[in-house]
């Protein structure tokens, strides 16, 4: 079994758990914040076996679109010091990250 | 070291804290989702040394009891098109799923 | 590519973000709760190319610092059966404790 580890775009979540579902993979959800724009995102954690990850894949693909946002990045009282943040910057978000590990052993009790 | 990943049913969760607790695990907990009843479970994190790996798969096994539910899977508002749900259905919950891999390194700073 | 987990004191956190942006580290923030004090951490979820890894370490390493701090571990009532709870102890805390994980694949969509 691979334990599949990807973080989704806040928008796309509801939209990749129902195809998830529907496709009859099991998963669980994080709350999780990007490190960048500091915005609400979802970390999903899948085992799947090894024999269903290109479709898994395919799924993950197919639910989330890359699209471009604009992104204030502090709050001018919060910018950290030496770090340099320019006005309003147009970013890629969306999409997904899908991290793919190997388990050592699965166990359900 | 192997990083232990398991997703325990929120009822087991003082249980299964206290075990560790008691067993001298070192873990970290991070509130989650079920992907299916959508209710909330707890993921454990939890680092162990290889020789005490089936120890800790006692501590698991013995905490967290496997039992039958009534789920009612979506109020009928909220029920995604395409997916068929039929009305309360009886699940098994509870249980542990645990995931075990292998660490490349482990630092303390 | 590897997957770096790492878990950091609540005091740290906004030492270690701003470090991580300023060093063009990508990561993604979970809220956490350690087992032993039951009070707040950080989890980090960083994807670093091998050959970032060190100067993530370095990162790291840099902006945790270890302290001693005293902890009253259980509300009176709360303390579970059959686990000994002396009054306030010291412990050390902050630190990080980092779990470098292989990646079998890296996908972004
Ligand atoms: N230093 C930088 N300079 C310029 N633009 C930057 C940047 N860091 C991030 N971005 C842009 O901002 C988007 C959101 O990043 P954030 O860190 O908030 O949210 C991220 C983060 O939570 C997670 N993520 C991405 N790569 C990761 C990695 N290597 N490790 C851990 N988490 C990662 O996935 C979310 C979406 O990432 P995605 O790459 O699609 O989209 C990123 C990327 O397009
Ligand atoms: N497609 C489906 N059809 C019929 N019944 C289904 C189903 N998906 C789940 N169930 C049932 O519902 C219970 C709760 O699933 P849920 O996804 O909410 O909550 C899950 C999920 O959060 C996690 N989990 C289980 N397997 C996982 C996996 N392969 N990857 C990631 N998380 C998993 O552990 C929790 C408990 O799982 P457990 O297997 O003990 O118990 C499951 C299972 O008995
Ligand atoms: N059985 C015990 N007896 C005496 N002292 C104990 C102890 N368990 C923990 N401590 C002390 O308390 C600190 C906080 O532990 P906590 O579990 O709340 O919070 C932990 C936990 O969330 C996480 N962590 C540490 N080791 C871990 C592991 N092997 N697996 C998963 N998470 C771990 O990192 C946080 C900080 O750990 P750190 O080692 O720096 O600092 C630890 C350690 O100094």
């Amino acid at each position: 079994m691979k334990l599949v580890i990807t973080i989704i775009h806040d928008r796309d979540k509801n939209r990749i758990s129902e195809a998830l579902l529907k496709n009859n993979f099991k998963f669980t959800k994080l709350a999780s914040t990007g490190g960048f724009l500091r915005e609400g995102n979802i970390t999903f954690l899948i085992g799947v076996e090894e024999n269903r990850l290109e479709e898994l894949m395919d799924v993950i693909r197919e639910s989330c679109k890359t699209r471009e946002q604009y992104a204030n990045f502090m709050p001018p009282d919060a910018a950290p010091i030496g770090v340099f943040m320019p006005g309003p910057v147009k970013v890629e978000v969306g999409g997904a990250v899908v991290f793919i590990l190997n388990t050592d052993r699965v166990e359900r009790f």
